[in-house]
């Protein structure tokens, strides 16, 4: 039980205490209190150290002190003959007589209150981070402005998280940079750029000054920036330790700085861009594009035309050139097109004639076109070879795409031989 | 045919057989058959016969048949009454189109056609070939192909001649530039039953020998003698205009 005061008597007191006797009392008092314990009668046999008969002050582990023999006040106005302030809210006081008191010894009385502690004063380690505020029985915590006070009501932050980065260009620094850092900080910052760009961040060596690491390598204040599963740092130290320029794999990168209470210095600042996706240089066979680039990246459009006699076929519909877009997945649209040799399809059939070649039929493939001899023969110009243009058609020197045509042989007379019979 | 003789359908592959009334006719193309307007005037719907030298029946089984879709009457062949005579064969020149195309071969193929260059211009003396089923020397009715070889002569030939039928004076019929006279050779003619087939001369300066219709038979006044011949290059215009504005084409 705690209690703002009270009086501790020896046994029997104020009659002589009993030899062999043990007794210890428990002092608490309300926690934010100390204990001022104090002696105005002590009367006990007086040996070295106090080996007989003793009464032994302690708090926790620690003696406060070991009374014995006699005492009496120096000061006419106090009682007091012995006194001890301790600033805990709890004491042990322990009582032990041994076996032979020859004499009379009447003990001891003891008084103790609960007076007020100054946690922001009387201990070595300050409670607070920053400001401490001392009242009857407690303290409490406070902060500058535009810190906050954390959870644990004594440190005291800086509010640097849910910044969110959209432009393809940047810049982002720690909290006042190139004054000093806020301790007891988390910052978190956040690079979001539109899917088909890379974030690519740069730091100048000089740019950085954050508080060094340990002797083990740990970092008490960190920069640590993740991306797409891939993670750099955690840097710390004067000079920035890693790569000047970091190149991720992904869209999105996530920035933390952290700090400790202690050690701050004036932070970092980097810059970042989007780096468009770049897509493959490799297209379609038989074609030309335009433009012709050394590297193609995410928006880029390319105009692929296929060569002389090649043609794109997507359902019914064919066509010489197409375009493709540098996707934000690093993957060209419409990829899938190629250019394929035109096919002119089997010629078509004439009257009275046929084309000698009806299965070769992609460009540059020749037929022959004769008529059924000897009653027709073929009136058009010509040699009758078609030739597959690249315009997909059947074409002849001299008739162009028009078929030649074979007409009948006339004024023909068959005559038989008369042979040797009669 | 007068003064000929037989022949085969190979050496006349052009040769087309009228069956009712008999009588002739040229192939001009696949589709057209060119034949004289007085052979249609009695039948608009003929069925004809190729590739065959012989008539009879069982001939006909095994020639190839060829079936009117439209007869084409040269618009300057005049009619006449059913009891008068005709003594007019201006423009006596037909045209039939083909139900079907006739298959070609070495016993069915077509003249040639004249241009109307020069090198058409009929010379006297000029030699043409006559063949056909009409009436010869010997028969009425005549089974198997028939020839004969005739020069061109001046038209005033076949005016000079006496008409078989005393009756008709031959000075009475038309006479016309669209005529040409041939014969009076060893008494080679065509007749009766002749009517619409070719008269085919040599294509001029053609390396190889090819034969045109010059002439159809048309007329005459007495067989044996003189025949006249509708004369084809004076109706080039209209045949290639019937022909062009008439064809059948592979949609219909």
């Amino acid at each position: 039980d705690t209690s703002m005061y009270g009086e501790i008597l020896s046994p029997n007191y104020p009659q002589a205490y009993p030899n062999n006797a043990q007794k210890t009392w428990n002092i608490t008092v309300p926690d934010g209190y100390g204990i001022r314990l104090y002696f105005t009668h002590l009367d006990m046999e007086l040996s070295a150290n106090c080996e007989y008969d003793s009464v032994k002050i302690v708090s926790g582990d620690l003696v406060e002190g070991v009374l014995c023999g006699q005492k009496s006040s120096k000061n006419p106005s106090s009682p007091i003959v012995k006194e001890y302030h301790v600033p805990y809210n709890s004491l042990q006081v322990i009582f032990e007589s041994d076996f032979s008191n020859e004499e009379r010894f009447t003990g001891f009385a003891a008084y103790y209150v609960a007076v007020d502690i100054n946690e922001c004063t009387d201990f070595e380690d300050a409670p607070c981070s920053h400001f401490c505020n001392n009242y009857i029985g407690g303290y409490f915590c406070s902060c500058p402005p535009e810190y906050f006070l954390h959870d644990d009501m004594k440190n005291c932050g800086v509010n640097c998280s849910g910044n969110i980065f959209t432009d393809l260009t940047g810049e982002i620094t720690s909290p006042n940079y190139p004054s000093l850092y806020p301790e007891n900080s988390r910052c978190d910052y956040r690079v979001i750029l539109e899917k088909g760009f890379h974030v690519v961040v740069t730091i100048k060596r000089e740019d950085f000054d954050v508080e060094a690491a340990d002797s083990e390598g740990y970092c008490p204040d960190s920069l640590l920036l993740t991306a797409g599963g891939q993670q750099f740092g955690p840097y710390c130290g004067n000079g920035f330790p890693g790569q000047q320029i970091i190149e991720t794999k992904d869209n999105v990168l996530d920035i933390i700085f952290q700090t400790d209470e202690t050690g701050q210095k004036k932070g970092w600042k980097l810059r970042y861009y989007g780096d468009p996706m770049p897509c493959p240089k490799e297209f379609t066979a038989n074609s030309v594009q335009d433009p012709v680039k050394a590297t193609y990246v995410y928006k880029d459009t390319v105009k692929i035309t296929c060569l002389e006699g090649f043609e794109v076929v997507e359902g019914k519909v064919s066509s010489t050139s197409f375009y493709s877009s540098c996707q934000s997945n690093g993957q060209w649209s419409n990829s899938n097109l190629k250019c394929k040799p035109v096919d002119c399809g089997s010629p078509e059939p004439i009257k009275n004639g046929a084309a000698d070649n009806t299965e070769d039929t992609l460009f540059g493939a020749v037929t022959q076109y004769t008529c059924s001899e000897p009653y027709y023969y073929m009136k058009t110009e010509g040699t009758g070879e078609y030739r597959c243009a690249a315009n997909g058609t059947w074409v002849n020197e001299v008739l162009g795409m028009e078929l030649p045509q074979c007409v009948a042989v006339c004024g023909v007379r068959n005559q038989k031989s008369v042979g040797a019979g009669r | 045919i007068f003064g000929g003789e037989e022949t085969d359908i190979s050496s006349f592959p052009w040769q087309v057989f009228f069956q009712n009334p008999r009588a002739g006719g040229a192939l001009i193309d696949e589709n057209w058959v060119l034949t004289a307007a007085h052979v249609l005037e009695s039948n608009s719907n003929p069925i004809m016969y190729m590739g065959t030298t012989g008539v009879r029946n069982v001939a006909l089984q095994k020639a190839q048949m060829l079936l009117a879709d439209r007869v084409f009457i040269h618009p300057g062949w005049k009619p006449v009454g059913e009891r008068q005579t005709r003594t007019n064969f201006d423009n006596d020149i037909a045209l039939v189109r083909l139900k079907d195309p006739v298959k070609l071969g070495p016993n069915v193929s077509p003249i040639c056609l004249p241009d109307s260059s020069p090198d058409y211009d009929l010379n006297f003396g000029t030699l043409g070939l006559i063949s056909g089923w009409g009436r010869s020397n010997e028969r009425n009715v005549v089974a198997r192909l028939r020839m004969a070889s005739l020069p061109v002569v001046p038209l005033e030939k076949c005016q000079s001649v006496e008409s078989e039928d005393p009756r008709v004076d031959i000075r009475t019929f038309r006479f016309t530039n669209n005529m040409i006279c041939a014969g009076g050779e060893k008494g080679s003619d065509s007749c009766d039953g002749d009517s619409g087939g070719a008269f085919a001369v040599q294509v001029p300066n053609e390396e190889n020998t090819k034969f045109y219709v010059a002439g159809l038979v048309s007329w005459g006044p007495k067989c044996g003698t003189y025949g006249i011949y509708t004369k084809v290059k004076n109706y080039i215009s209209w045949i290639e205009k019937t022909m062009q504005e008439n064809r059948i084409s592979d949609q219909d």
